[in-house]
């Protein structure tokens, strides 16, 4: 053990433990937490080359790979409690990407709540046995966060019974979804739905992409890898243009809107029904935020702690970086904004759980403020937490810079929050529709509820205190 | 409720105070703004878009008092009187360096005075020297093992140069003493030299 790190928790003035069941939730959830880290960390099936000195091909062979063993191990150790699962995957996962993730944290959810009866009997359990791998292509190669913009069309043929699923123009093809390029061999696709000669808007349709035996992609489906990016090399992000595919009606998911056998279409109840997976999506980023930077001030503190440099006063030995204020000023806010997140991650995901549970019982009332904060905090923290990723890998020197600091991979891995689940600043700006909204009713003397009541307040003014 | 509440920089929840009234006062300005972009006759939606920086500044304003709200709300749950201390200094130093980032905000919507802000920065320097002895025992609360960290120079022992000269050994380019390309460029080249 390095002298200087252990003298740094010979200083300690807290019971770390302590914090550490704070963080988790309990003692209960840091023993569980352990228990199923210790499970991948001690399977040799996980010891794997260091992927960073492997090319992309080999590091999707290899992320493929370790994701079939994953789901193989999760029926093995009975592992099925969604938190249990996610801690299993943390580790598995490292600092990297799965390959198989969209088909665990959009598609399977997706078919959970977007199909009707007969649909969920057929589909789960070709989805839940992996015979269905599936991904979820909604942004376009010309559209992302403005859903309306995109042009995918599904039009309904009354005389077979099926849509004709369509990529019109260029900017249509689907692009970016994970596991879309060469992994999945169904998509559930977002499209604008056209039934007797009007359109819908989008709507869910399951399209399959390739043979379920060969894997070779089917008739009318052009589909492949859209090259390499920032990072995510793990990841088969891909491309889909769909050529007059037709699929039969059945593949539309019907558990709220539905188009009858002669083209009939049938309303949803309520437009808010994807709320809850959007607030569910960006209640995790949030929690990503905290756990991103926190890695990231982790490896920071500890090199500090042991690298020496320079002197601060002549003639004494080189002190640790981290005896430098401007060093400390780097990285103990950021810790401090670590914590933050980590504790609003724990609340949202508490809010989450709070809001589906009204939503079964049919009570919406709260999903347009949750809606609007979960966009406002997914947007704020992820803003800053990849920014102090960087002051963070910069705070590390020249070895910052060296993939065997991890620091690289966290900021490739983590910088496309602020544009995936909704683009940051289109994010705010929902937010501020809500805060306008809620501005201009207080201002109408209407009492607000919930997080904006201080708008109300309004008038109240503060006094700076005399120093 | 009108009678003007006094900030104090060293108490949290007075910092949480400010930090709703200035999101409060940035979403007042932003409605203002749309305001009077219709009355330059513009539509709603063109008066939306010339207040969008206001409205985006408005919603960050929103998400930071939230954010510092919350994690005063979490202080609350913690009983170890430790932990708690050091938690507690650390919500604070969140709240002051937020302060400091945008003191502009804190000016402008007259929530602080400006000898406030230099007595800000005193009392971050000394919430740094405050946190020091306690860094590495709050990065190790996250509990992050090894193999989840994947970071030579995050190790848990901290013998980072010996394993970081261990990993580079094994990087592919270092699997022969002579690259190829030696003998396919720079052998001809030199011979032709």
């Amino acid at each position: 053990m390095n002298p200087d790190i252990t003298r740094e928790r010979e200083n300690a003035t807290f019971n770390v433990e302590k914090l550490t069941h704070i963080l988790d939730g309990g003692i209960e959830k840091t023993k569980r937490r352990r228990e199923i880290e210790s499970l991948v960390i001690s399977d040799p099936d996980f010891q794997s080359e260091d992927l960073n000195f492997l090319s992309r091909s080999e590091r999707y062979d290899a992320a493929v790979k370790k994701s079939a063993q994953m789901i193989l191990k999760l029926r093995e150790y009975g592992i099925s409690d969604p938190e249990e699962i996610y801690c299993y995957k943390s580790v598995f996962r490292g600092n990297h990407q799965e390959a198989l993730g969209l088909h665990f944290v959009m598609f399977l959810p997706t078919l959970y709540t977007q199909c009707n009866k007969e649909q969920f009997k057929k589909w789960v359990p070709l989805a839940e046995s992996f015979k269905a791998l599936g991904t979820y292509a909604q942004t376009e190669l010309g559209h992302g966060t403005h859903l309306r913009g995109l042009e995918t069309t599904a039009t309904y043929d009354p005389a077979t019974q099926e849509f004709v699923l369509n990529s019109p123009t260029i900017t249509s093809i689907k692009w970016w979804p994970g596991g879309l390029g060469k992994t999945s061999n169904h998509a559930i696709v977002l499209a604008q739905l056209h039934t007797q000669g009007k359109c819908h808007g989008l709507h869910a349709f399951i399209v399959p992409l390739r043979s379920m035996n060969t894997h070779i992609p089917l008739p009318g489906v052009v589909v492949g890898d859209i090259g390499p990016k920032f990072g995510f090399d793990e990841v088969d992000n891909g491309y889909l243009k769909l050529e007059n595919v037709r699929i039969p009606r059945e593949h539309m998911l019907m558990k709220y809107a539905k188009v009858e056998a002669d083209g009939t279409y049938v309303k949803p109840p309520s437009d808010k029904l994807t709320y809850g997976t959007m607030v569910f999506i960006r209640s995790m980023i949030v929690g990503e935020a905290g756990r991103a930077l926190a890695k990231s001030c982790t490896i920071a503190i500890r090199y500090s702690s042991v690298r020496h440099q320079s002197e601060i006063r002549p003639g004494e030995p080189e002190p640790q970086i981290m005896d430098y204020q401007t060093q400390q000023y780097k990285l103990f806010p950021l810790l401090a904004t670590a914590y933050a997140y980590k504790f609003v991650g724990q609340y949202m995901n508490d809010v989450y759980h709070r809001i589906t549970g009204d939503i079964s019982q049919g009570d919406f009332s709260e999903l347009p403020e949750l809606h609007a904060l979960s966009a406002g905090l997914k947007a704020f923290t992820t803003w800053t937490a990849s920014a102090g990723i960087e002051v963070c890998r910069m705070a590390c020197g020249g070895h910052g810079y060296s993939r065997c600091s991890a620091l690289p991979d966290i900021y490739v891995n983590f910088v496309p929050t602020c544009t995936y689940e909704g683009e940051n600043t289109v994010m705010m700006l929902q937010t501020a529709r809500f805060l306008i909204k809620s501005y201009r009713q207080a201002s109408a003397g209407h009492q607000l509820s919930g997080i904006v009541s201080y708008l109300n307040e309004s008038e109240r003014s503060l006094q700076p205190q005399s120093v | 409720s009108s009678r003007p509440t006094v900030v104090n920089v060293n108490d949290l929840a007075s910092l949480v105070e400010a930090y709703k009234l200035r999101a409060a006062k940035l979403v007042e300005l932003a409605a203002k703004s749309i305001q009077q972009e219709l009355q330059k006759r513009v539509s709603q939606e063109d008066a939306w878009n010339n207040s969008a920086i206001d409205l985006v500044r408005a919603s960050d304003a929103h998400c930071h008092y939230v954010v510092v709200k919350l994690f005063a709300a979490k202080l609350g749950e913690i009983g170890d009187t430790g932990v708690h201390s050091v938690l507690s200094t650390l919500a604070l130093l969140y709240a002051l360096q937020g302060i400091q980032q945008h003191s502009g905000d804190f000016l402008q919507t007259g929530l602080l005075s400006v000898p406030q802000l230099s007595q800000v920065s005193q009392r971050l320097k000394e919430l740094l020297a405050q946190l020091r002895p306690n860094a590495v025992a709050l990065v190790d609360a996250f509990d992050y093992c090894d193999e989840m960290l994947n970071s030579v120079l995050g190790r848990y022992d901290g013998n980072v140069y010996e394993h970081m000269f261990e990993w580079a050994r094994r990087s592919p380019l270092n699997k022969t003493e002579v690259h190829e390309s030696y003998h396919k460029y720079l052998k001809p080249l030199q011979a032709k030299l």
